[in-house]
């Protein structure tokens, strides 16, 4: 018995320390652990190998229990997709990526260059809505980014428009000001037509540590609901564990995954090869 | 911080407060906060290390990391400061694959009066950085900073490219941007850029948010090379010298 007791320890000591280097977090990865040790006392499970199961199983659990499916798109039109969060996560390329699969897939889209703050940002997007293949609205820069979403909208109803992807700059969540921007673009769409944006996606970077808890907080708190995150580099090798304390404080599903830098490098989340990965 | 470089820390803790006597006039807990924090800023090189020049001009500073981490305007903000210290400053926009990365480095240079060098359609940022650095010594420009692509240190063909440049050019500094939000994967990142092309130092961005700042500790204990500036905001006089002992505050929280 006591030699079962201590296989089990060092193979918990061993999974809680994967959990902490894929930045799973502390207080996330004790209650898996605690958890995990209640299962296999009522399992009475001493193989490693279902031990790992039952965990894989549990984090699984953890991300898509809260989580409904994507909305349909032939519920409204334009669908519209607001696309926030920090400096640097992907924003503009990820909208770059969905706008191309959308197109591809047979819906007519237009983004929107809201980000009139960084320097080259409109260009940047401009360079991937070509690559895409879709209609760009755009101001000069300095430009109210609420007028941007405005004119964008008006402009995706007018051309019959399926989804309306609307790039944000990135932005701090502890910026006051900032965020008060972004609150303000949201309600000038809903202004516009009652239930727009119909998504807020947040795009968080997988290297990014606990950090990712505040952002993910923050940003659902502002803008009174994140329908989703859109979670990038994963192609590197930071594991982006983090999004299971967010599921699991926050319950906002993680909807897609950049995987690169090429248009194509966007793909859909599965919850089950995520956690499977954590572990490699 | 990388939470293998913290048991470490933690062990070394542990030794002092056990090889400390209890002073009468702290609880055991300040004490404890004292030695810790103390333990902290010896790890990350208890006094401020700052730009060297090379000894003839021009110095040639080279700017590497992930993407995203805040390498373009690093290099805006080096070029501010080492301009407002009386240099002569070149920007080279070694980024020919990020759509728009050239403008937005340009953009940067006109809003500080600085010149950026690009060569017009260029796919090879080892021609670029090489001619930029012979304009800059027939300019009479003293400091040339190269800002690269950002890119995945596992990625080996673009990390042969930094390798190359570095060949061509031999930068008196290769500075790591890493963004300061950066979790575990701090170490990787620090430790496969200095194994693979040699880092002289770091740049931690983005720290006007609310991130600790962790990756600091990280980064210095595997590389062994100071952080020598911190972003603290997106326009280009956001750049502090780090200190250590400020580090150490805000990482303790
Ligand atoms: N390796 C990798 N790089 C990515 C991925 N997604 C985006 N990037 C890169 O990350 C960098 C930043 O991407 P952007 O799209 O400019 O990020 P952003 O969030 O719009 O940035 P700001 O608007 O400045 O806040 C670029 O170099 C992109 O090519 C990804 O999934 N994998
Ligand atoms: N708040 C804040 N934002 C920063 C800081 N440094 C850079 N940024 C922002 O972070 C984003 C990315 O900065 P870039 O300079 O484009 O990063 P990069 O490393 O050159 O990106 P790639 O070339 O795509 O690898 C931009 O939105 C910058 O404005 C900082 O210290 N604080
Ligand atoms: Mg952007
Ligand atoms: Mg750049």
């Amino acid at each position: 018995i006591r030699r079962y007791d201590k296989i089990d320890d060092d193979l918990l000591d061993e999974i809680e320390a994967i959990l902490l280097q894929t930045d799973v977090g502390v207080d996330t990865t004790t209650k898996i652990i605690e958890g995990l040790r209640a299962r296999t006392v009522e399992e009475r499970t001493k193989d490693p190998s279902a031990i790992y199961e039952l965990l894989r199983h549990e984090m699984v659990q953890i991300l898509t229990t809260h989580s409904s499916p994507p909305p349909s798109l032939d519920q409204h039109r334009p669908h519209v997709i607001m696309v926030v969060g920090v400096n640097g996560t992907g924003k503009t390329t990820t909208i770059g990526k969905m706008a191309d699969r959308y197109r591809r897939d047979g819906k007519k889209v237009l983004v929107a260059a809201a980000d009139t703050f960084r320097a080259a940002a409109i260009d940047q997007l401009a360079v991937w809505a070509t690559r895409a293949e879709v209609d760009l609205i755009r101001h000069q820069p300095g430009a109210d980014p609420a007028a941007v979403a405005f004119d964008a909208l008006q402009a995706a109803v007018a051309r019959n428009i399926d989804v309306l992807i609307i790039d944000t700059a990135g932005r701090l969540h502890t910026k006051t000001n900032l965020m008060e921007e972004l609150k303000k673009i949201k309600r000038i769409l809903g202004k516009q037509i009652p239930g727009v944006p119909h998504e807020t996606l947040i795009v968080l970077d997988a290297t990014t540590g606990q950090n990712a808890i505040s952002q993910a907080t923050l940003f659902n708190q502002a803008l009174d609901g994140l329908t989703g995150i859109v979670l990038t580099k994963l192609d590197g090798t930071a594991k982006g564990g983090i999004v299971l304390a967010i599921s699991d404080r926050l319950s906002i599903p993680v909807r897609m995954i950049g995987v690169g830098e090429t248009i194509d490098d966007l793909q859909d989340f599965d919850a089950r090869s995520f956690v499977e990965a954590l572990f490699t | 911080m990388n939470f293998r470089v913290a048991r470490e820390f933690i062990e070394n803790v542990k030794q002092k407060a056990l090889g400390q006597g209890v002073l009468k006039s702290l609880t055991p807990g300040q004490q404890m906060v004292g030695i810790v924090h103390q333990e902290l800023i010896v790890l990350m090189g208890e006094q401020a290390v700052e730009l060297s020049l090379a000894p003839a001009p021009p110095t040639i500073l080279m700017l590497v990391g992930l993407q995203g981490s805040g390498k373009t305007t690093a290099s805006g903000k080096l070029a501010r400061l080492l301009r407002g210290r009386g240099h002569h400053p070149l920007l080279v926009a070694a980024d020919v694959y990020r759509p728009a990365a050239i403008q937005q480095l340009q953009i940067l240079g006109q809003t500080i009066s600085v010149p950026v060098f690009t060569i017009d359609g260029s796919r090879d940022p080892v021609t670029i950085c090489t001619v930029a650095v012979e304009r800059a010594r027939n300019a009479g420009q003293d400091v040339v900073i190269l800002d690269t692509a950002g890119r995945l240190h596992i990625d080996d063909e673009m990390m042969d490219e930094l390798t190359r440049i570095k060949e061509a050019v031999e930068p008196h500094e290769t500075l790591l941007v890493v963004d300061g939000m950066t979790g575990q994967d701090a170490v990787n990142v620090a430790d496969t850029f200095n194994q693979r092309i040699g880092i002289d130092g770091s740049i931690l961005t983005k720290l006007d948010g609310d991130a600790r700042g962790g990756a600091a500790l990280s980064i210095r204990s595997v590389t062994h090379k100071p952080i020598k500036f911190i972003g603290v905001g997106e326009k280009l006089d956001a750049l502090e010298p780090f200190h250590p002992e400020r580090m150490a505050s805000r990482i303790l929280g």
